[in-house]
């Protein structure tokens, strides 16, 4: 573990933390992309299939849960909460997510880095991970503004992959096999497709203005 | 199962 990574998980939980509370507090999901939290719900449970046969450390798996059960809850809230549906746009979330699914899932069959279930279900969620945020972004750009916890949510979801970037330079240099260009490359296509949400979103904070993304 | 087979990070 080093700080670099530490720092990216705790920025990821923080995104979904702020999201959660967005969505019990003020008991609405205006702006948020449901289908983006479907991905995120599927890439979370493709992800941590090996939660219960390997054991890494207590921080890894008390992480896996929150996750697994955070992203859930999103989801089930936005669809099944008697309140917070109601706010939910679905004639503006209108993505095809599942055109990204079935591309990511034939991907990891073809690129992976061993031929079995558990690491084609991994890199399957390595490479939907990277383009979830799609359906999200289209939604802002639809909805135009976005309020200041939806930005906050995208700011930090961008931020811990960029963190975890960071992590596999220090990691490459400091541990002598550490080598997965998988992983590099689908988290470096994930931090670009941010890369362009990140400069409105700063241009937008510099001159105090809300957030406006180009049509 | 050894450290670098498995996946560490989240």
């Amino acid at each position: 573990m080093n700080i670099f990574r530490l720092a990216g998980d705790m920025t990821h939980l923080a995104s979904v933390l702020v999201l959660l509370l967005k969505i019990h507090t003020i008991k609405s999901c205006a702006g948020i992309s449901l289908k983006t939290q479907e991905l995120y719900a599927l890439v979370f449970a493709t992800r941590y299939l090996d939660l219960f046969t390997d054991y890494i450390s207590l921080y890894n798996t008390l992480m896996k849960l929150i996750f697994l059960v955070s992203s859930f809850s999103i989801v089930w809230y936005i669809r099944h909460h008697k309140i917070v549906r109601r706010s939910y746009d679905k004639d503006q979330d209108t993505f095809r997510h599942y055109f990204l699914v079935l591309p990511c899932f034939l991907l990891a069959l073809v690129i992976n880095e061993k031929f079995t279930v558990k690491e084609i279900m991994w890199t399957f969620s390595l490479y939907l991970e990277a383009v979830a945020i799609l359906p999200q972004l289209v939604l802002l750009q639809r909805t135009r503004n976005i309020d200041n916890l939806t930005g906050q949510y995208v700011f930090l979801l961008g931020a811990y992959r960029s963190l975890y970037i960071l992590n596999w330079i220090y990691r490459y240099f400091t541990e002598p096999h550490y080598v997965h260009w998988i992983t590099w490359i689908s988290g470096l296509v994930q931090t670009l497709l941010y890369a362009d949400f990140f400069y409105y979103y700063f241009q937008s904070w510099k001159n105090n203005v809300k957030l406006e993304l180009p049509a | 199962s050894d450290q670098l087979d498995s996946h560490d990070e989240l």
